[in-house]
């Protein structure tokens, strides 16, 4: 399990510094083993520096960039082990619309192997799904969930599941 | 694989049957605060094997099962079930693909799953050394077959685990689904609010999401 | 000062309940001291019940639910002792536009006493604000504010920001 | 007291000399992922006194000092300045208003502002019984007056508190704000991720919030 470890490791890193730069248009993103020769017991430390910035631990980042950072990492552990569905819970609140649209565009780009379910409250992430489930409580406390036509463009949908609401 | 259906009856604030069918691509899951959203993304990681009722958000695992409303009595059991398609043969019964390449496991597989577990029968887990590979008893599935995992809890206590209406053991499920980011540390899952830790997280944890794919 | 915490506690107690009905609509918000003969050391529990549901433990409230209890909170605190401002940085990210409305609504009605500073991505949160201040990185890694028109409608505002970063 | 201004000079993103100046009602803090709004809120938690390194998401102090870009050098000091204006008198220099209506309170107050600590003077909280009503040295201010507090880190590690220009200590700075949420347990300010964890905190961390307001 060693070898596999460090194979999933090297593999994984790889993909993480490729997708960190596509969501960031730039920069550096890697995994760092803090005890290198121990790879069975070693914990692992991320490195994130956004383009043009200077390199400073991950804690300083903003709320924004270090849900980019680790959504970056996660469809890295992806790329190397896909996974039948992701599940996604409003993943996107932190993000403002140039990183919302960066997010939706990998997500779509990777949907052609997964499916991908992702709880939002924001309209930009609901135009880039391929259909929309809405979920409502016609009666306090009982949750029941409208099927929606697919050919309908979201804005009518969300329309149609806040007067349901 | 691929996920066709997921079905939830008495599980937190589903108290009537529902049906979420799943197509292809991305699915938004939209709607007020408060209305059930991250209910059924609980529910998916509850029929996976999810042990811990805090990761559920709940104090004790039977806050999943609904409570009542000021109109409805509170229900005596949860239930979800989760039907997937295999998109291309799953020869070992492990859908993250063969953990190992050693020609033996794969017979050990074939062998196990044509006798599943009769739920009396002590675990082998308990007795002897690990075997060189977990032996799934879990049914090999062909291009296009389907298979059903579910899940039951009682407000006794018990709880059934079940593949294709059939009850298994926890360790089935979670073998089935090892090497997919499904099992264990889930990193397909990922649940509101927990998207901020990842980077703050203490660095062993951040190892287990790679382990779990290794 | 045993005298004075069961005063505020009392007080902050009663608001937490008016406050509560108003962002929610209805429902009971509640503190209650774990130990109540010694309210000197006792920790605080907190009951929120959204109107039409069946009382549980705060735990198992939603992400929106969670945020506007909390700010029910906070806001009742601020009832009983005013602060000279207020700072809110970005607790509008888990709201949907309904409770977005309720709560845009009772910061501008406490907002005569009160500065409030709120951090936001929302659009519906800046068309409630008096003023908008952007802040951009026209060169990489510094900060610079950009001083805004009052009598700009928000959106109008933004495009400006946006358009500057 | 009313906001006026906050002034930021080599505060973390905040490289030159930046000026807030704020307004009535409610102003809202825009912009894109990580171009500096919730350094303007680390930037007030500050000045009003913070310690916790943590708290201002860095790991030591220093971290709140510009640390430079590709084409900037570091700052070698970080200095935050926050002027109000007090909107009634705030007789004894506490904008909390008075803890405690004993009437020698209040003249322990009027004397100490009148003569200010000189900065080499120990602190007379070391010796002897605290005094009844911690004997706040700050000045008194008419409807109408300002004050500014002020702070500043070297990179050497050596920091300054200032009130109106004249170096203080961090006490009196947070006795002047104390009861009004802006100092210790900050009540007034909500930092970016802290209001979905204020319902889940332990009860002592929710108690301290009320006893900041007692
Ligand atoms: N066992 C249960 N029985 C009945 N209702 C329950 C149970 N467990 C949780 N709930 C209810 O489910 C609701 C929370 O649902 P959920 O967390 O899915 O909301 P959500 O749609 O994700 O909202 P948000 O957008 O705010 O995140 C709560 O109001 C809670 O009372
Ligand atoms: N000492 C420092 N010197 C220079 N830059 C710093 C320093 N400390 C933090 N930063 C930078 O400030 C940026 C974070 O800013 P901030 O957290 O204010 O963003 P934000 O506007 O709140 O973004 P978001 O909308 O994502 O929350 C980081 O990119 C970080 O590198
Ligand atoms: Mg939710
Ligand atoms: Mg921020």
């Amino acid at each position: 399990t060693r070898r596999r470890f460090r194979e999933a490791f090297d593999h994984i890193n790889a993909y993480f510094g490729e997708i960190f730069q596509e969501l960031f248009g730039g920069g550096r993103g890697e995994m760092l083993l803090i005890e290198p020769d121990d790879p069975l017991e070693s914990g692992i430390e991320i490195v994130a520096q956004p383009p043009g910035k200077r390199l400073q631990s991950v804690l300083l980042l903003s709320g924004g960039e270090k849900a980019m950072a680790a959504l970056a990492l996660i469809l890295a552990i992806f790329r190397y082990r896909p996974s039948p569905f992701c599940v996604l819970d409003e993943v996107d609140a932190p993000l403002d619309e140039a990183n919302i649209d960066r997010f939706t565009d990998k997500v779509r780009a990777m949907s052609r192997q997964t499916q991908f379910l992702i709880v939002t409250h924001n309209k930009r992430t609901m135009e880039a799904a391929d259909s929309i489930y809405g979920v409502t409580m016609p009666e306090t406390g009982v949750s029941k969930l409208l099927s929606v036509r697919f050919d309908d463009k979201p804005s009518a949908v969300t329309q149609a599941i806040s007067s349901a609401a | 694989l691929r996920l066709d259906k997921l079905e939830l009856r008495g599980f937190k604030s589903f108290c009537d049957t529902t049906q979420v069918i799943f197509h292809e691509g991305v699915t938004a899951i939209v709607g007020p605060n408060g209305c059930g959203k991250s209910n059924i993304v609980d529910a998916i990681t509850w029929v996976l094997g999810e042990q811990s009722a805090k990761h559920l958000r709940g104090g004790k695992m039977e806050d999943v099962i609904f409570n009542g409303t000021r109109h409805r009595k509170p229900l005596g059991m949860a239930e979800v079930s989760l039907t997937l398609t295999a998109v291309q043969d799953v020869p070992d019964g492990c859908a993250g693909g063969a953990l190992d390449d050693d020609p033996t496991s794969a017979l050990a597989a074939a062998n196990a799953a044509a006798n599943p577990v009769a739920s009396g029968e002590p675990s082998s887990d308990a007795d002897g050394p690990p075997p060189r590979r977990r032996a799934p008893r879990l049914p090999q599935l062909l291009a296009g077959e389907k298979i059903t995992i579910g899940r039951r809890l009682y407000r006794s206590g018990d709880s059934d685990y079940l593949i294709n209406g059939r009850i298994c053991r926890l360790r089935d499920i979670q073998d089935f689904f090892s090497g997919t980011g499904l099992s264990r540390a889930h990193y397909a899952i990922i649940e509101q609010g927990r998207i901020g830790q990842i980077l703050s997280s203490k660095p062993h944890e951040r190892r287990a999401l790679i382990e779990e794919a290794a």
